[in-house]
């Protein structure tokens, strides 16, 4: 009736989950994301690769993340299907060739005299 | 299965600025029920994403795809 | 070093449920890394 495991829980952990030293990953972080643009409260520098300790990566399937996911029982918020469509968007020009589509859309908005 | 009570105030009591902060049984017991739904539909989505790519399991690959709409 | 331990052992059952219904095992390193996103988020 504590926080912490019990003896028997502490066993089935440690034989069923627990990340042993004889495997290739011995740790898991998710790192945090630094952004330049935003400056971070307690500015923590970035994580440097350390042997044995696995980042997860928020990018290296960053093609996969132009069309959404099935779900479970938590639907995709308003800020994940704007990831969604930014992700298509820079998909659907990576595949342009010539003039620039989104370019062309945005030059028509664009009045010189409103450039200071 | 779910995170026990105690469990759910000892992880929030890491976050308070103020030690003499509390937690009302409802609010323990509603995040507990939140890390709860966030951990199965994590699992789930992972789950779905390898029956997809007919895997014999669910590997880290197939969490890295949908990781980053699930926190999102 | 104990609280990630209780977090990943509660993440590792619920997962253990999951892998029953969808007939689909997690291989010990999802579940630590599920269990590292909960602890994060």
């Amino acid at each position: 009736k504590d926080w912490f495991l019990s003896e028997e829980e502490f066993k089935l952990w440690d034989r069923l989950y627990r990340l042993r030293d004889s495997d290739k990953i011995k740790e898991i972080r998710l790192p945090q994301v630094q952004f330049l643009s935003l400056q971070d409260e307690e500015n923590r520098p970035a994580e440097e690769p350390t042997a044995g300790v696995h980042h997860l990566s928020l990018s290296e399937w960053g093609v996969w993340q132009d069309h959404p996911f099935p779900t479970f029982r938590v639907d995709h918020s308003d800020r994940c299907h704007h990831f969604v469509n930014i992700m298509q968007m820079i998909e659907k020009l990576r595949h342009e060739e010539g003039e620039c589509s989104y370019e062309l859309d945005i030059k028509s908005h664009l009045h010189m005299e409103d450039v200071s | 299965t779910g995170f026990r009570k105690e469990l759910v105030s000892k992880l929030l009591h890491l976050h308070f600025r103020d030690d003499k902060t509390r937690v009302g049984a409802d609010a323990l017991q509603l995040t507990a029920e939140l890390l709860r739904i966030f951990v199965v539909e994590a699992a789930v989505r992972g789950a779905r994403q390898a029956q997809a790519e007919d895997a014999a399991q669910v590997d880290m690959e197939q969490l890295e795809k949908v990781l980053p709409q699930l926190v999102c | 070093q104990r609280l990630k331990a209780a977090v990943h052992y509660t993440v590792g059952c619920l997962c253990q449920e999951v892998a029953a219904d969808k007939e689909m095992p997690f291989s010990r390193q999802t579940i630590a890394a599920i269990a590292e996103v909960t602890f994060r988020q």
